[in-house]
């Protein structure tokens, strides 16, 4: 997929501060 | 006449009972107990006082209690429900229910919205959402210019604001978010079907001098 094709919130959804799965991984 | 004594368990400030925790949210008694494990080692890795301060979150987010990052910023104040600045054990359990698998997709729905609406405003703007999206570049190695940014906004916005009033809705966010169910991919955390039996990570702080 070209980037001017991705849907904003997509994009956003890949930022490291939302993913809270660290608060439990080793 | 006999005395009995109660051993009285210490816990920190803001502390609530599991069963009423339990009642209101996706976990079990056991399973509120188990987070309460998790909770006291992060609010004990700077500053000891049995809340989680921000510093402590980006901590155990990036292992680097001074990084700033614009998302983990948004999640801890959302997760900091009264706003006094720091997360307390109630206000952390209520907000990681929201990520529960049990938890249903319309209250994932209406978290995400709250994430992005950046103002609390009720609705999420073009220009938000330009500076949502200049913040994840930001952050990752991904270089896109300008123009593709306002591409980007643009499509987003025709396909998510569906009255052409320029700003996205709970409603409309609603509509756009089932349609793309990815969206919400990292709104649920598998962890948290099994609490019970995890052993959480030991986090360790490194303090580093600096001249």
């Amino acid at each position: 997929e070209r980037p001017s094709q991705m849907n904003a919130f997509e994009l956003i959804s890949t930022s490291q501060g939302l993913n809270l799965g660290s608060l439990f991984e080793k | 006449m006999g005395c009995a004594f109660v051993k009285q368990v210490k816990h920190a400030p803001g502390y609530e009972e599991s069963t009423l925790l339990a009642y209101e949210t996706a976990f079990t008694i056991k399973e509120v107990e188990s987070l309460y494990e998790l909770f006291e080692k992060i609010s004990h890795l700077i500053f000891n006082d049995g809340f989680i301060h921000r510093e402590e979150f980006q901590f155990v987010l990036f292992k680097d209690s001074n990084k700033r990052n614009f998302f983990a910023d948004r999640i801890f104040d959302l997760f900091d429900i009264k706003g006094n600045g720091v997360i307390e054990f109630g206000e952390f359990v209520r907000s990681l229910s929201i990520f529960h698998p049990y938890t249903s997709q319309d209250e994932k729905i209406t978290f995400a919205f709250r994430i992005y609406d950046l103002k609390n405003a009720g609705f999420i703007e073009r220009e938000e959402l330009k500076e949502m999206v200049l913040a994840l570049l930001n952050e990752s190695d991904l270089f896109l210019t300008d123009d593709v940014v306002e591409t980007i906004v643009d499509q987003t916005f025709k396909q998510a604001d569906l009255n052409c009033d320029e700003k996205i809705d709970p409603m409309e966010w609603k509509e756009f978010a089932k349609k793309n169910p990815s969206l919400l991919k990292n709104m649920t955390l598998p962890y948290l079907m099994d609490i019970t039996m995890a052993e959480f990570p030991n986090f360790v702080m490194n303090f580093e001098v600096v001249d």
